[in-house]
């Protein structure tokens, strides 16, 4: 995030990651 | 109450370890309740819920993506060491709804309903223009390259009778025009250079379980037939842990009349026995 000195920034937790990673290939 | 809009449930990443774990345990559920065909392996997490249970624990509700693997379901080979059925060969992909219940650290399934499909021709062919695609089990040459293999199997066996209990996979190769068939037998109580009757062999008590690959090519005027089986050690039933928590005998007959018993839960290691190769 980019903001000006001194202005808070709002942060919370990162959205979850779905789907996941792909182990051998896709079919 | 907690803050904000509570939905009910929480998000984990799907690539979450805690996530994962409970994704192997529904593979591994799985695998041990398939009767016939070939052991699957997690390929890819697709969604991931976890609802609270009261009064204990919590229940993963999750969408998982697997794969077929080259071993049987009655092949003891630990699930790790099994290679994955590559995109060539007609990859056949899972898809399936779980619940996981974890509690006290221990994951236990609830529920599994999984569907399976092969990939599409057109993927195959884009891969590999050439290759062969699978066909139904029940396809009258896949079933008379099955019987053909076994007959010729039987014959240069020193051993055991061995009967046919299922076809597991087929395909048609077009060039050179032949039939290549996977399918699962067992020793009979005959001795097979003995054989005067099929119809009076039993299967033995101690089920003693082989695979089989192989190919059967038309020739000018006949036909050539070349197969291997690998013979799997004969294991032990053992009770089959269920959801509601009771134990049952994998080979119960008030289940699965007739149906060969599934592996145990912690198969053995490295307890293959090769069989002869005609």
């Amino acid at each position: 995030s980019v903001a000006q000195p001194g202005v808070a920034v709002a942060t919370g937790p990162a959205p979850p990651v779905c789907p996941g990673r792909i182990r051998y290939f896709k079919v | 109450a907690p803050h904000g809009p509570w939905v009910g449930y929480l998000v984990l990443n799907c690539d979450d370890p805690e996530t994962e774990q409970a994704a192997l345990a529904a593979v591994d559920y799985v695998n041990r309740h398939l009767l016939w065909g070939f052991k699957h392996i997690l390929n890819q997490i697709d969604k991931v819920r976890v609802w609270p249970r009261r009064p204990f624990g919590e229940v993963f509700e999750m969408e998982i993506d697997t794969l077929e693997t080259t071993c049987h379901v009655l092949d003891p080979t630990p699930l790790a060491n099994c290679p994955v059925r590559q995109l060539h060969e007609h990859a056949v992909e899972g898809d399936c709804k779980v619940h996981v219940l974890k509690q006290d650290g221990q994951f236990h399934v609830l529920s599994a309903k999984c569907d399976s499909s092969p990939d599409s021709a057109e993927d195959v062919r884009k891969v590999c223009p050439g290759c062969a695609l699978l066909v139904p089990r029940n396809n009258t040459a896949v079933v008379h390259a099955a019987e053909a293999a076994l007959a010729a199997f039987n014959a240069q066996s020193n051993g055991s009778y061995f009967q046919l209990v299922e076809i597991s996979r087929a395909q048609l190769v077009p060039l050179p025009e032949s039939t290549y068939v996977e399918f699962v037998v067992a020793a009979t109580d005959c001795v097979a250079k003995e054989v005067t009757d099929q119809s009076q062999c039993n299967l033995l008590a101690d089920k003693q379980y082989g695979f089989c690959k192989a190919t059967l090519t038309k020739k000018l005027g006949g036909e050539e037939v070349a197969v291997t089986c690998t013979v799997f050690q004969t294991q032990p039933v053992v009770p089959q842990p269920q959801p509601d928590g009771t134990n049952q005998t994998a080979s119960s007959p008030a289940v699965v009349p007739d149906a060969p018993s599934p592996p145990p839960a912690s198969p053995p290691a490295a307890s293959l026995v090769v069989g002869p190769m005609v």
